[in-house]
């Protein structure tokens, strides 16, 4: 799976996300990423693109759950980011990228690694795989 | 109102023993996105416009499990699926079940635009490409050898494995660790499996 999130100048936020899914897979699986609200979701709070487990990231509508616990509990990204990947995960494994409105970037995961590069216009420039 | 921002992500659920010039292929493609976009931004493209733009360079690609080097299905077939979403209005694209669609967050961004619908899959995914003219790939373009290779490592386990990058059987030096623990599960390196 891949995906991109983005906040333009303008403060607008968008998310993609594409995957060919599980490796053996059933044909006519449908996983988490073109389903909006769990794998992609965009407001006027953040973007997010998550990847992983597909079933456990449906289950915990993960992407909507990051803007929910900044709307309605006013938690920062990186905060909604942490919450949800702690606390609403269950078993699952998965991980995400996202952007706030506010020109933030935080990603958090709880499996072994993500492939993930994030940056902003002052400057700041991260690429990893590892914690 | 801060400047922008931009994250890229290939996939979680990494085998910890990937070979490190596998780790450093990675990264190059990663920064070679992240720069794709940034240049982007930086002559104010608007956001929807940059995540499209980045996450066809990543289907194209054959590194990550997206288009080009898809993961398979148990018939060692690829039916892929993508979704974009842009917030200031909350509209989304999205599409599941294409075979042939070379770029399918394109598609998903023209469901978005060019229908009424939100969503499509399979069949009316793949009619409505061809109605749009995008550009469209034999199936057998997106399937890399590698995941072939996964693909016969999943059946021998009878396991369905989300996006780890197993090295190929021929261990080189950089598995050291694997060679050293040869621990396996069901004939696979234990590494393939997600942590219990």
């Amino acid at each position: 799976t891949v995906g991109c999130v983005v906040v333009d100048k303008e403060g607008r936020c968008a998310a993609a996300t594409s995957t060919g899914g599980l490796m053996n897979k059933r044909s006519g699986r449908i996983g988490d990423s073109p389903i909006i609200g769990a794998g992609t979701y965009a407001c006027n709070l953040c973007g997010v693109s998550c990847t992983g487990e597909g079933e456990a990231i449906l289950r915990a509508t993960l992407a909507r759950e990051v803007a929910a616990v900044m709307e309605y509990k006013g938690l920062r990204l990186q905060e909604a980011v942490d919450f949800v990947i702690k606390d609403r995960l269950d078993e699952g494994k998965a991980g995400l990228i996202a952007v706030s409105t506010n020109g933030e970037v935080a990603y958090g995961f709880n499996a072994s690694g993500m492939f993930r590069g994030c940056a902003t216009e002052d400057g700041f420039m991260e690429v990893g795989i590892w914690e | 109102m801060g400047g922008w921002a931009i994250a890229v992500h290939g996939g979680a659920g990494v085998d910890p023993n990937l070979p490190l010039h596998r780790q450093e292929e990675a990264k190059k493609l990663l920064t070679r996105c992240l720069n794709l976009g940034i240049s982007a931004l930086n002559s104010n493209l608007p956001a929807i416009d940059v995540v499209e733009l980045v996450v066809r360079e990543l289907e194209t690609d054959p590194l990550f499990n997206s288009g080009r080097g898809s993961a398979l299905t148990e018939k060692g077939t690829v039916e892929m699926e993508a979704s974009i979403m842009e917030g200031t209005k909350r509209k989304y694209g999205a599409v599941s079940g294409v075979t042939t669609v070379k770029n399918p967050v394109s598609l998903a961004r023209l469901v978005m635009e060019k229908s009424p619908h939100s969503y499509l899959a399979f069949a009316g995914a793949e009619d409505f490409a061809r109605q749009q003219g995008v550009e469209l790939a034999e199936n057998d373009y997106f399937i890399t050898q590698d995941n072939v290779e996964m693909l016969n490592l999943a059946k021998e386990a009878n396991a369905i494995l989300f996006d780890y990058r197993i090295p190929t059987t021929a261990l080189d030096s950089s598995c050291a660790a694997e060679v050293d623990n040869p621990m396996l599960m069901n004939g696979l390196p234990i590494s393939v499996y997600a942590p219990e």
